[in-house]
């Protein structure tokens, strides 16, 4: 089951962290308590879990699952620059 | 469903696999990824043509890092990756999962391969937790259908489908049916014979199975023979030998219906078999035990029922409710009394669901309507049961009483 460490690289593996990346190599990256609650809020919005923006046990269970490993959220063109 | 915001400009794409895993049979990678991309040409003029040199899409099943940045992580966790149109389109699976064909364990190759292949034509991860696009892997569905949030998006990038299949259309309905044309539909009317034989029939009415194939004709079966039914009686030229419209097939099948992906399943004893119209849809009869695990063996009937579009199965005193997309799909609270189902006789012979939207249930000589939205047989003059014989099979003379 994701610790909280674990969790964020979840979230930033599969495009809830927005820009904010985080890998196995740069575990100590600071998210700040919002963003991480806005990730798992969206997180669990996508699986279509309760929204409590914890990382409780249903949001756990649902970041075990096996699953496909392209991004859930592929941005939306926003920081794109303007050509 | 969500778009990525790239797609082929071409519906005629070619693929290769560089890397097959170690654990199936090059044939059977093979054929299963030819039916994962057939998901989508179903619903749309995309073609795609194994290969070799250049190809639109490369798949290939490889371990931990493999070159592209983003490495596997062993035995479940990540299953398999591909990317977008923009980006080549090529799928990757990770060659360390235990991928498996038509069995509950392991990790269906079929059903990862053809959510890859959403991405590898342009589809994000859906938020429909029933669409092929979510992207949480779900178990091994043996009667997979792709669901219309999918089929919405695959369209929205490449059209509906123009060109004539050789497969069947499939029915895309949800299993809901309009009410409004159910009041407006006829029971079937009593009719002479229409130059069929129904001798049988009218000796002995009591049938084997009855089901509406995907393009919406009726068949009776009894014994080795089947007949197809028009609106009001039985259509000439039958009966006809089952085997020869379902090559393969055995007679004396206890049950069959067809589900929403367009196939019909039949039953008998411990075996089931799957056919897309008059085509064995693979390698059958299957044991019921490993394709319906939790659904008894030797069962009466089987319906799709409208209600809520799910597969019950009705053996004795008792029935079970199958949804292949739970897991375990028979919930522990099964078998229930039929007795439920108010009005409806023990041991049935077979029911289905007719085109004015009621689910018939048959039983000896008799048959009964049962209302989806009152739960309940009709309470309706002449009264439930009615004779099958007058009232299906064109017989001359209903009985006394009946």
């Amino acid at each position: 089951a994701p610790s909280t460490q674990g969790a964020l690289l979840y979230l930033s593996q599969y495009g809830y962290l927005g820009a904010t990346h985080i890998n196995k190599n740069n575990s100590g990256a600071l998210v700040d308590e919002k963003t991480f609650q806005k990730g798992i809020e969206d997180f669990q919005m996508f699986a279509g879990l309760d929204i409590t923006g914890k990382l409780d046990a249903q949001t756990i269970e649902a970041m075990s699952l096996p699953r496909c490993g392209v991004k859930d959220k592929v941005g939306t063109g926003d920081n794109r620059a303007k050509r | 469903y969500a778009l990525q915001g790239s797609r082929w400009k071409v519906k005629n794409l070619k693929y290769r696999i560089t890397k097959y895993p170690s654990n199936l049979k090059r044939s059977a990678v093979d054929s299963t990824i030819q039916k994962a991309f057939n998901v989508w040409s179903e619903y749309t003029d995309l073609t795609f043509t194994p290969s070799s040199g250049n190809v639109h899409i490369d798949i290939r099943f490889e371990k931990g890092e493999h070159g592209d940045g983003d490495p596997f992580d062993g035995p479940g966790g990540t299953l398999a990756h591909a990317y977008f149109p923009v980006y080549g389109g090529d799928a990757h699976f990770d060659a360390s999962e235990r991928w498996t064909v038509d069995s509950y364990s392991g990790t269906n190759l079929f059903q990862v391969a053809a959510h890859e292949f959403g991405h590898s034509l342009g589809l994000s991860h859906s938020d429909v937790r029933e669409a092929l696009m979510a992207p949480f892997y779900r178990g091994y569905d043996p009667v997979f259908s792709l669901n219309e949030d999918d089929i919405y998006g695959i369209q929205a990038l490449y059209g509906k489908k123009t060109k004539k299949s050789s497969r069947p259309s499939y029915d895309n309905d949800d299993g809901d049916y309009d009410e409004s044309n159910v009041n407006n539909r006829k029971e079937p009317a009593p009719k002479p014979s229409s130059g069929g034989s129904n001798a049988d029939l009218c000796k002995d009415p009591k049938i084997d199975t009855i089901f509406t194939s995907a393009d919406g004709q009726t068949y009776v079966f009894k014994g080795d023979k089947y007949w197809r039914l028009t609106d009001t009686s039985i259509a000439p030229g039958y009966p006809k030998p089952i085997s020869s419209n379902w090559p393969g097939l055995p007679g004396n099948i206890d049950a069959a219906f067809t589900y929403k992906n367009g196939k019909t399943y039949f039953f008998k004893g411990s075996k089931y078999w799957r056919y897309v119209g008059s085509k064995m849809d693979g390698a059958y009869p299957k044991e019921i035990s490993a394709g319906f695990t939790g659904i008894p063996d030797n069962i009466d009937t089987a319906v799709v029922w409208s209600g809520n579009g799910k597969i019950y199965f009705y053996k004795g005193t008792k029935f079970w409710r199958f949804d292949p997309s739970a897991r375990p799909p028979v919930k522990s609270v099964y078998p229930k009394p039929i007795s439920n189902w108010e009005g409806l006789p023990d041991n049935l012979d077979a029911g289905f669901q007719w085109s004015n939207g009621y689910t018939y249930f048959f039983k000896d000589n008799g048959y009964y309507r049962f209302n989806d939205k009152a739960f309940a047989v009709d309470r309706v003059s002449p009264a439930f049961p009615r004779d099958s014989r007058y009232w299906w099979f064109g017989c001359e003379n209903a009985p006394e009483g009946t």
